[in-house]
């Protein structure tokens, strides 16, 4: 998973 | 109380087997407008996002919303013990702990109940913002499911570009590289076999074959899966389940 970013990243939390 | 018949039980059954390797467990939230789930996957790379509208079920019940935590693993075994032809009706009580599944075969001659224990689960929801993207592709899913299977057999990660004409996946690895190119073709005749882009800018991205591999367990649900890529976002993998709802799929790129 080198260099694999979080879908967190993406969205903000509700 | 909450209350849900979908005649079509077969669809409840092909959606959990498609989250099942990717999630571990969830809630499930039930309100008026229908049953919906969201969850990342353990290492927070991708997101699911379930919606069965409460008009696609032959019957639905939904007095207070409700949030029903499940292990994906148990539910499974579970639905697997439903004929593909069966009706599924769920049932649970406001405060319920248990979730109950009754499954009718075709002629009402067996009826069967099972009961699952629900757990309680610390989810955090995202909220997913409604974006216009740069390319969205529609694909036949069966292609686009062996193109990322073939395509993992070489690499671990594909490009996929998308033109005006054409969808490119590509991939390399330590024994070569490999392509494949889709061209835009609305086919009138078979609509099922067609690809079809529509495109405000080209857009390449890259994305893990693993996951894909996986998104690409809910084949049986749809006849085509739509690819939605914008620069520097998540994809969308779309699966839309005729008259009941959509299963999305959201992943971040490399």
């Amino acid at each position: 998973l080198a260099g694999q970013r979080s879908i967190a990243a993406f969205f903000s939390a509700k | 109380m909450f209350e849900a018949r979908l005649a079509q039980g077969a669809l409840l059954k092909k959606v959990v087997e498609a989250i099942k390797d990717l999630i571990e467990d969830a809630n499930f939230d039930c309100n008026n407008s229908g049953f919906s789930l969201q969850a990342m996957d353990s290492s927070h790379v991708s997101l699911v996002a379930l919606s069965l509208r409460a008009d696609g079920f032959e019957h639905y019940r939904c007095d207070r919303n409700i949030s029903m935590g499940m292990k994906l693993a148990n539910l499974s075994k579970i639905l697997k013990c439903a004929g593909n032809d069966d009706a599924i009706t769920m049932k649970s009580e406001d405060n319920g702990d248990t979730i109950t599944f009754m499954f009718e075969s075709p002629n009402q001659e067996r009826l069967s109940e099972f009961d699952l224990k629900l757990m309680d689960i610390d989810s955090e929801h995202l909220g997913i913002p409604e974006a216009e993207y740069d390319a969205t592709v529609k694909v036949p899913s069966s292609e686009f499911q062996r193109i990322v299977k073939d395509l993992a057999s070489i690499g671990d990660t594909v490009e996929i570009s998308v033109t005006k004409d054409a969808v490119k996946f590509s991939t390399s690895g330590d024994i070569g590289s490999a392509n494949i190119m889709c061209r835009q073709n609305k086919s009138v005749d078979k609509p099922e076999e067609s690809t079809e882009i529509d495109i405000n800018e080209p857009v390449a991205l890259t994305f893990a074959l693993r996951y894909l591999n996986s998104f690409a367990k809910a084949t049986p649900l749809s006849p085509h899966v739509v690819l939605k890529l914008s620069k520097d976002l998540p994809v969308v993998v779309e699966y839309h389940i005729p008259d009941v709802g959509r299963l999305g799929f959201y992943l971040a790129p490399k």
